[in-house]
């Protein structure tokens, strides 16, 4: 199962939007795709049409409870071929209750072995920050998708994330890659825009996706029918882009 | 010293823009400010012109080093009557080392009373969670304002940060007091955006802002110039706003 993160510690960046709809987008085109809500937040179990105070169980009992594989708390979606591993606020819990554990950098990890072994893609949504549970979803994952917001303090935080990553390949992960670092938020009407895209083409170099995701309200409204954009309303500049991405990705092979 | 936290777990909602924007207009207005940026990513410090890399001493130093008093590690910044107790990445290790203290969650309070006593206002700047360096600022802050984007997503996570606050009021903090629900990244196009504001305004009544913010590139640009927007863009719609907000907040007495 290859699996890919969607992490970077600066909030509101566009890592929940990516999750859900690059899943959206292989599901269409046929992959079985499992998301992982590694966020208490569970806006990617809410943009996926769950909700996080009615389910049953969550990525968060099958952790503490040994007994649970995590294919025990998978639940369909109304996409064909996307399932979620649903999380809530209790996942805010485990950073205490895993930092005390021996090889608590592995058990995303571990974790990801009892999901049963249907899925072609794995996507995990992380939290806005460079806790243990960003930790554990780099550690458990092939390759990292870094979604960039085309302001100035998206910037800043890049360097930070790039060095936890360099460490996470050194001590936990040797096989993780940066997939892609993707733009999103992108203005056609705004120099400041423009300026951060040509500044990071120009430093990143290949490391940045030609796909690149413009600011269009339709990805903002998706979340409220609880569906991929690209089911919301599939001729938007959205889903055109989530799709060529999804197709960048594919066309690199993990 | 009125301490005011801008406290919200939902990443990107504008947090440090408002800190920053605040303590911006409030120091032109003739208060002297305090603004404690409490968050690793170091944004505040970043839009106040400081750069986290090359500054000696951050709140964290004061925090691990007993013999530094808070008012050692702060900062004059490039507004007349505005300073910052900085930030850098170190922060992030903060959260384990409070973890076992004895009374953890009284460590920000006791720290500010460290920072010397010619503040008028003190704006703490929080990370995107509801970790314990954020239970920290709200247990020593008088007041919180939540900035809340007009978007699907930020509605969600509302009922969490309220909950939390409550729990402060009760446990470590009764004079804890919502200052204000402020609306951000307002969009006259969209009707996502008013539906939003119009739920908010339905459901939280008095407790939100008459004053909301629009988005608007100016106050995407300021951060670069290390500015408030006030200084930046003095009549630009951010400015006015802002410059709004801060009469609002001054016509409440703590
Ligand atoms: N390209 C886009 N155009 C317009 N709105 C967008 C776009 N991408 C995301 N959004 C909206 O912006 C907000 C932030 O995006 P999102 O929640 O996906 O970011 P995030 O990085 O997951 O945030 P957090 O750090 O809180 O996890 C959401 O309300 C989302 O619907
Ligand atoms: N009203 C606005 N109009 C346009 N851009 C804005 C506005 N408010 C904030 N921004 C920009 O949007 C981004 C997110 O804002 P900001 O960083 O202040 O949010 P935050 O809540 O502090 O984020 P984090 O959760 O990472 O701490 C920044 O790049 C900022 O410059
Ligand atoms: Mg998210
Ligand atoms: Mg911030």
């Amino acid at each position: 199962m290859r699996t890919i993160a969607i992490a970077n510690q600066k909030g509101g960046c566009g890592k929940t939007t990516t999750a859900v709809n690059i899943a959206g987008a292989l599901a269409l085109a046929g992959k079985k795709v499992l998301v992982v809500d590694f966020d208490p937040q569970a806006h990617a179990t809410i943009g996926l049409g769950i909700d996080p105070e009615n389910i049953g169980k969550t990525v968060y009992d099958s952790f503490t409870n040994a007994k649970l594989p995590l294919s025990s708390v998978i639940v369909r979606t109304k996409v064909d071929n996307l399932s979620v591993a649903p999380s809530n606020i209790l996942l805010s819990g485990l950073e205490f209750e895993l930092a005390p554990r021996f090889g608590r950098e592995y058990a995303l990890k571990q974790l990801l072995n009892t999901a049963g072994n249907s899925y072609d893609v794995c996507v995990i949504d992380c939290s806005p920050s460079l806790s243990l549970l960003t930790l554990n979803a780099l550690v458990a994952s092939d390759e990292v998708i870094i979604p960039v917001q085309t302001q100035y303090y998206a910037l800043e935080g890049l360097k930070q994330l790039l060095e936890t990553i360099d460490i996470v390949r050194q001590r936990f992960n040797a096989s993780l890659k940066i997939l892609g670092i993707l733009l999103t938020f992108v203005e056609k009407r705004t120099t400041l825009s423009k300026q951060v895209q040509q500044q990071m083409r120009e430093f990143f170099g290949n490391m940045v996706f030609d796909t690149v995701i413009h600011r269009t309200v339709r990805l903002a409204e998706a979340p409220s029918a609880g569906l991929p954009v690209l089911l919301y309303a599939p001729n938007c500049t959205g889903s055109d882009e989530y799709r060529a991405l999804a197709v960048e990705i594919t066309s690199v092979s993990a």
